[in-house]
Order: C-alpha cells, then structure tokens, then sequence
C-alpha cells in the first residue's frame, strides 16, 4: 500500500526537487518500488532524470485535465526501481482550468489512487507556491516532508506553509501529517547556517530529520548528467547525505 | 516618468528579492526616489526590509482586490528614497480571485499607473512563478531583468520565462522588453558555475549585465539585521556588487 509523500516549500530554491529526486533514488536503491510525480510546471524532476518531454510525451497534465489514466504516462527512468509521472510547463495552466472544477482540490488525489498499491512510496516535487496545485498535493499526500535551506526566508516561510497545513487538514485531508523538516544546502563554515540550525533545533516542535544534508558540488552537478547523485557519483557527500536520509525515513516508517 | 523594472524568473531561489531590495537600495543611495513593489504572497521584500505587516497593515492585496490605491499603503524604509508597497500572504488568494474579473491582467498596471510619475524607479519583485501574479507585473512592466544563479536548473527556466515575456509583450504590454541577465550567487570556485557563465555568454542573444553578483555571506545575513546590504555593512563584496549592478542599470538607461 504505496504511502505518498508530498515534498513541499514554497519557498523557492530550498531542495525540493533535489530531495524528491536523491531521496528517491536511494530509497530506489534501496530495493523500493518509488514513483515520483512531478507536479511542478517547471518540470526539474523530469529534466533532472533525463527526461525529454517530446510533444507526443503525455504528463500530468493529461491525467490532470484531460482525465488520462496514470498508468498510460508513468515512465521508467534510468535509475531501477524509480519511475516517474513527468511534467509539462503546460502545467501552468492547469490552475485556472481547475478554478471552476468540483472537488477541483482532489484532482491529484484522484488520478494517484489508481496507481498507489503498484508503489511501495510515492514522492510528489511541490511547485514553490500555495495554490491549487500544491494543495491538491497537499490533499493527494499522507504526509509532508518539508526541506530547509539554512538561510533567513527559508525559515520565515515555515509557518505559513505549516498554517496551509492546518487547513488542508481541517477541509480537505484529516491524516495529513508532518513527516519531517530535512536541513539542506547546510554549510558548517557558515556563521549564518549555524545559528538557523541551532534555531530549528531549539524552537521548532515538528519532527527534525536527523540527516542533514550538506553544501555539495556534485550534487549541483548531477542535473547536467541527467541521474541522481547517487548514479552519478556514490562515493560523494552527497549520496552519502541521501543514502543516510533514505535509510532514516524508512526507519521512521518500521519498514527497514 | 517613472520606470517600471519587474524581477522576474519562475525558477525558484534565483535571487530576485535580493536583487530587488539592493539594487533598489543602491538606486536609492544614489539619490533616485525608488518604489519597490512585493509582489510575492511570501512577501519576502517586506520583511527583509523590517517592515512587520500587522492586522492593520494595508498591503498589496488591498489595491488588487479591493480598489484602495497606492498612495495610501506604500510607506518608506528605513533606507532614505526607498519606499515599498508591502505585501502579505492572503496574496495568494488574489490569484483565484482575479481569474473571473475583466481585464485581469491589467490589475497590477492600473495599481502603479497612479503612483509611476511619483518615483524614478518602480522594482517589482515577483513570485517563482507564471501565473496570473506573474503575467500581472509583466503586463505593469516597461522591463525586466532575469536574476539568475549559476545552475542548471536555473538555466533550463530561462527559455520558458523568455516565451512567456514574448506572449506577454504579443497579447498584453508590447513595450516590454529584456533589461538583462544578471547572474547571482556566483562562485568562482565551482567547475559548474564556470561553466553556466560561459554558456550564458557564448549562447545567449539576451542583454547580459557585466556586473555579477558573487555569492557573498553579508547578502544572506542582511535579512536577518532587516536591511539591504549596504546598510548591514557597506565595505563588503555584496555592497560593492550592487552598487556596480545599480551604476551599470543608471548607464543603460542614460541616467548617471
Ligand atoms: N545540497 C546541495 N548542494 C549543492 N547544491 C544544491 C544542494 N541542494 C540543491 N542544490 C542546488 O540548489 C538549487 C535549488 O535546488 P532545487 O532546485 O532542488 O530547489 P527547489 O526547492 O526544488 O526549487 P523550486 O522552488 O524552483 O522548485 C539547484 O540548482 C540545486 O542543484
Ligand atoms: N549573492 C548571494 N550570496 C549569498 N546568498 C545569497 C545571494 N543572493 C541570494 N542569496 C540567498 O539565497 C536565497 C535565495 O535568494 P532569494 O530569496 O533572493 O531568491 P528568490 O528568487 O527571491 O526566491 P523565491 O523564488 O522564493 O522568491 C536567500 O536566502 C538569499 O539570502
Ligand atoms: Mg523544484
Ligand atoms: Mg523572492
């Protein structure tokens, strides 16, 4: 019985798609089934694994709007075990064409439970934003996992993601849980990444992901090579950092 | 006459409030009256500039939604001849809101239209996104400058946002035109982010400003003290990057 975990900030540039993509490689890795959906019209997760979205591509936007069934547009990646359910910047639009929908905030929720019970876990990559699209994978998601980057509006921005949270618990999803913040793009050189470690480690009640994830070249450099840190330099900090935060999250969820 | 400069890239992270809040400051400390415009529910522009929006703190929203004008909610900074037109997270209601009234991209335009002649500068930082908020402060717009940080990610955005400027300028505003690339968070060091620059240089038929912004502590730590840079500490890297970035955007628009 897949769970989904949706990977969500709207702050921009913290790590989601980073996250999204090396978590779920490890975890891949791992020997779990993994899909990732990518639900961001940027559509870094599929360019990030390598895939080129051909006109004749579908993605999620199709099963979105157009009512196409998951299983028609999840692809296999070059990772094994990772499949992915590309996106399209035609995403973009799917906001407004949701707007006037029923249920338009169960959309996603809608088109991944066909597919659930084929996956062991499935990672949703959140756009940077509180709209609809993010609160329909707010809605699809069992739990959030929340990335962090050590700098100042990352951490200001943690309350009103966690307000949207409450509210999509309260109207649209009752078993909505934190799954964890995970700190990333951490620096240990710097005074500034200190001091919001040492605050989130004081001040914040939400559960804390042990692994933190460090400042990396490779890991900015794997995009370029089309495959996870881990396919394209396992011996690095980086794929040590996500191994460590696969293996703690499958901790979390007794099912190491 | 004031000019209207959005800071624009769907791409997450790029360093648009940075560069807004500093190269604004830098405008300002050279003596050019200079309204910044948060228009970004994160509303980041405003807290990194100290300003506390409280229950009684009019803000964008306000002139979007509800008709108040400008006049009346943009307050100045602690920063001589830098004003701002503040911001709050109900924002991101105005997106859903907007979608069924007449002329909804035209909101934000006719927002400024009643302030422009009083400033010489309007910046306005906008959301990581290209939705109708987006589409909004490029349709107010005379201009945009694209930050972008040295990676691959945010080198892939580039060309959607340049198709949706050209939609823009096609359907909306046909005056609007590219400022210029300027690239942030630049570290010498990185194999990568040498590489991203000689792209940036060699491929691209953009304007590209000379002056890079390097990525520099003082300019992460500058939210925290609630300042621009060069208030937090003027002698640093950051300071002088601006200031250069600020001189170089007063010659192409023969204004020194
Ligand atoms: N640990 C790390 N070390 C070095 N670079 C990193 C690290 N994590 C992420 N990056 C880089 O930082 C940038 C931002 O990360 P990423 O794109 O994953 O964030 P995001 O939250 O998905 O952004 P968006 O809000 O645009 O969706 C990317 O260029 C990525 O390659
Ligand atoms: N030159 C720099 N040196 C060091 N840190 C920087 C630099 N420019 C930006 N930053 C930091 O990087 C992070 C991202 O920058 P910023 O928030 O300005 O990007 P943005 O494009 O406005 O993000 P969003 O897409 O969320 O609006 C911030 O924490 C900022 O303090
Ligand atoms: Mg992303
Ligand atoms: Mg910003």
């Amino acid at each position: 019985m897949g769970k989904i975990v949706a990977i969500a900030n709207q702050k921009g540039g913290v790590g989601k798609t980073t996250t999204a993509i090396n978590m779920g490689a490890c975890l891949a890795i791992l020997e779990k089934k993994i899909l990732l959906v990518d639900a961001d019209p940027q559509a870094n997760s599929t360019s990030g694994l390598g895939i080129e979205t051909t006109e004749d591509q579908l993605t999620i936007y199709d099963c979105m709007i157009n009512g196409v069934s998951a299983k028609e547009v999840i692809i296999p990646t070059n990772t094994p075990n990772l499949y992915i359910l590309p996106s399209h910047i035609d995403l973009v639009g799917a906001e407004l064409e949701l707007v006037s929908r029923m249920r338009r905030e169960y959309t996603l929720q809608g088109v991944l439970d066909k597919v659930k019970d084929d996956y062991d876990y499935i990672l949703i990559d959140c756009m940077p934003s509180l709209g609809l699209l993010a609160v329909n994978a707010l809605t699809a998601a069992d739990a959030v996992i929340i990335p962090i980057q050590t700098e100042i509006y990352a951490l200001e921005g943690l309350q009103k993601l966690k307000n949207t949270i409450e509210l999509v618990r309260e109207h649209l999803n009752p078993n909505l849980e934190i799954e964890g913040i995970v700190m990333t793009m951490y620096d240990s050189r710097l005074r500034l990444a200190n001091m919001i470690l040492e605050e989130v480690r004081q001040n914040l009640t939400d559960p804390l992901f042990d692994t933190i994830i460090h400042r990396n070249s490779k890991i900015s450099e794997s995009p370029s090579m089309k495959a996870p840190v881990i396919m394209y330099d396992a011996a690095s900090t980086g794929s040590l950092n996500f191994m460590q935060l696969a293996m703690e999250f499958l901790k979390r969820n007794n099912d190491v």
